[in-house]
């Protein structure tokens, strides 16, 4: 038996998929649920292929994939300091494309489509919601601007997103932090 | 360093793998 058949593919990081469900009788960080690690391509797909599809999850509920190690929040101290590109899908977005759009996402990080830029990526988080689902991917330095302007341009042109249709921004969490309401934070970054 | 990046056809190809 060839040995590509016996050995795993590894990553080069671990990654944790995490499932929140907004039960309201609970505090934000107990719904919020590790469901499992990963480092190998195998176990990534074993991983996908057994979780229910984005699409099909109740409105309020989340996907999040971070790096071993970071939780989905932005307390977090690889996330305080840093933001995301948030993209709000259209009504259209969510029913044709939601999935395929995490699904890319997540190839995107597990297979370091960002290059050099990869090490900034902290996670992506899929939020599903009435009022228009959420695809954001969250980086950790508000400061490497170059950095998070190249992970932007990668992410649309991965994603596919059509240039001067679709502007996607990018927010920092500490502008996210302090909004009241559904005023959106401004964004720092534009692609 | 090295980084071990994976195109999208290579984890796409994966997906089923035993």
């Amino acid at each position: 038996i060839s040995p590509e058949l016996l050995i795993k593919h590894p990553l080069q990081n671990s990654w944790t998929l995490w499932f929140y469900k907004n039960d309201k009788q609970k505090q934000w960080e107990e719904n919020q649920r590790e469901i499992s690690t990963f480092d190998t391509v195998e176990d990534f797909w074993a991983l996908y292929n057994h979780i229910e599809a984005a699409s099909r999850l109740q409105s309020g509920c989340d996907y999040s994939l971070f790096k071993a190690g970071i939780k989905p929040m932005w307390e977090d101290t690889k996330n305080k300091s840093g933001g995301r590109w948030l993209i709000n899908l259209t009504r259209q977005q969510c029913i044709n494309d939601l999935d395929s759009y995490w699904l890319e996402t997540l190839l995107c990080l597990v297979g370091e489509a960002f290059d050099e830029q990869s090490d900034d990526i902290c996670g992506t988080v899929v939020q599903i919601r009435t009022k228009g689902d959420k695809l954001a991917v969250w980086t950790g330095d508000l400061r490497n601007n170059d950095g998070i302007l190249k992970i932007g341009m990668k992410y649309k042109e991965r994603l596919g997103l059509p240039n001067k249709v679709c502007v996607m921004g990018y927010q920092a969490h500490a502008d996210s932090m302090v909004i009241c309401g559904s005023m959106p934070a401004q964004n720092r970054f534009t692609v | 360093g090295t980084r071990i990046i994976y195109e999208r056809h290579e984890l796409l190809q994966l997906r089923n793998s035993p």
